[in-house]
């Protein structure tokens, strides 16, 4: 099982749909300062269910939106679909040799989940995550500036990180 | 629960030890564990020496060393308790030539289990890529994403 | 002391937009007053909007967004009221080359005024080096400092 | 007035005298990680009068002085000079054409100050720091991966940031 493609539309800087293909092995992201490296890493999280709006460098949910530029006018949705090959049925609850998640939101409206495609439920999606190994795994999305922070946690939080893993 | 977080941790700490030692050249690193009242676990420290120096807090480590050995301990926790994906964004920032090296040999032969998307402005990490994208954002203010082919 | 404030404030924040521009070749920077109950200035806030981009809230910027905005703020302050000497440590670090070119401009124009000591691992910030050492370690320990030519 | 030379002795990694010439212009300081650049930044720092051990990166003021390593014993001191080339006589209450500050500290004893190789008291090397207009510019010295630390502050500690300016 491995993230085989991420698809962002009206994410962020990412307001005209883009499709990045990933390696099994090493997919490398390069670019200038600004250009949108780390709002994929946003969109990923925000995918796989992050709502903790610190993680995800906004201020409110809508910032999450296009919210236009010099030469745009903002965009009213955003979506973040992640297709995950799934051919050797790592997913047990889902039986398709892609699984596709995706997850939108609208201004002041609650954001949704779609599982190839048809409306699926936070919790439900949230329980095919866990069946699949993601989600209890945040540790495994390392943000920007962010990699010595383990370092710095009391013992207790290095415990618990601990704990969490297993 | 008691039992997994015994074999989770021991685990963690025969790759921490392997991972810091291979990245550093030598030097040793170790968990400590802090025990309570109850003779329960009540927290873990991360105990490193250097190779050349002595056993520091880590508090007075540098900017690099802090870098690299915190990627020693995440990978230890990606070896014991592997998840299906991993994203990176800029971890190398604060390593020299040398231990970028270090970092992307390391990249490399933990990706032959797992899958990594790393963001990096390294010319060096790059070299690991398998597939490479290059972000752009025109005077629009709109990021475009170009497949960039590998040299 | 009041006016003394106004006057340092309002100097900072004409230096701030200019630096802002000259860095980020366009764009606008600007610096909020917030007022009390009392119409008292109880805090200032940043507010920039870069080319292309509309004004957005500082947490949504990148990582060299944020340190190139942050060195336009520094180096205002740094006109205002001049020390003897600054010590930047990595300020460079979440920079890419383009960048980089241009705050390595504005050290070498801010330097016919001021002193400062650069660490950096960026061949295009060392050089504006007048001096330049390499520091390096070795297998003792110990610290060394070596005068290194410029070429 | 600019700061000519920093002389370092037993200070964290320099554990042999290291003098370190300055440019009235831009010295820039390279290296390998760990190679000790950043203790020159603390060693200047504390020789300012720091003593927010945070800011030293150290969890003791005993943590300054070289600690031993594989190879070589611990000290019992450590000491940072810093040389001012004061020919436009910006230091008014000294009149000599160099003007050296040092700061030492042994081994479970408080640090102490020469001025010119003569013992001074902390507050009188406070007040002649404060008259060349040094001390208070504390913001002078960015420490690594704190140069967007000011873009967090709350909008009160910005304005603090002007008024210690002021
Ligand atoms: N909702 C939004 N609408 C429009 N622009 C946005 C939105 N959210 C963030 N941005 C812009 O995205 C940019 C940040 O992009 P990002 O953090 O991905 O850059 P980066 O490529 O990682 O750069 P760096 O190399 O500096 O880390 C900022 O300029 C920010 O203003
Ligand atoms: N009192 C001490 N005695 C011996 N070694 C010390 C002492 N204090 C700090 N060190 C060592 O100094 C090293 C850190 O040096 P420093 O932070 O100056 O590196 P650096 O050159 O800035 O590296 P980087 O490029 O990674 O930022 C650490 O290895 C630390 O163990
Ligand atoms: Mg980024
Ligand atoms: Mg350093």
């Amino acid at each position: 099982m491995y993230l085989e493609k991420v698809t962002l539309y009206g994410f962020k800087t990412f307001r005209t749909e883009t499709e990045l293909l990933l390696s099994p092995k090493v997919t490398c992201i390069v670019g200038p300062n600004g250009s949108g490296k780390s709002n994929i890493v946003d969109g990923i999280r925000w995918a796989l269910g992050e709502h903790r709006l610190s993680f995800l460098r906004a201020s409110s949910m809508e910032d999450l939106i296009f919210s236009g530029s010099a030469f745009k006018k903002p965009l009213s949705v955003a979506s973040v679909k992640l297709t995950f090959n799934n051919e050797d049925r790592t997913f047990p609850v889902v039986n398709t040799p892609r699984v596709s998640i995706e997850r939108r939101i609208y201004r002041s409206r609650e954001s949704g989940y779609f599982l190839n495609g048809n409306p699926i439920r936070l919790q439900d999606v949230m329980k095919i995550f866990y069946s699949a190994g993601i989600f209890n795994h945040m540790y495994a999305i390392v943000s920007q500036g962010k990699v010595s922070e383990i370092l710095l946690a009391k013992p207790e939080q290095k415990k618990n990180l601990i704990e969490q893993v297993a | 629960a008691k039992e997994e977080f015994e074999k989770t941790l021991s685990g963690v700490e025969k790759y921490f030890a392997e991972f810091f030692r291979k990245m550093f050249k030598g030097g040793e690193a170790s968990i400590e564990r802090i025990f309570d009242e109850y003779d329960e676990v009540s927290g873990i420290e991360i105990s490193v020496r250097l190779p050349g120096k002595r056993k520091q807090s880590l508090p007075l480590l540098s900017g690099g060393e802090k870098s690299l050995t915190a990627l020693a301990f995440l990978f230890a926790i990606f070896k014991v308790k592997p998840a299906p994906f991993y994203v990176l964004d800029e971890v190398d920032a604060a390593l020299d030539e040398e231990n970028v090296v270090k970092f992307s040999e390391l990249l490399s032969e933990e990706s032959s289990f797992a899958q990594f998307v790393v963001i990096t402005h390294n010319k060096e990490t790059m070299q690991r890529a398998d597939m490479l994208y290059g972000i752009t954002m025109q005077e629009d203010g709109i990021s475009k994403a170009v497949s960039l082919k590998l040299v």
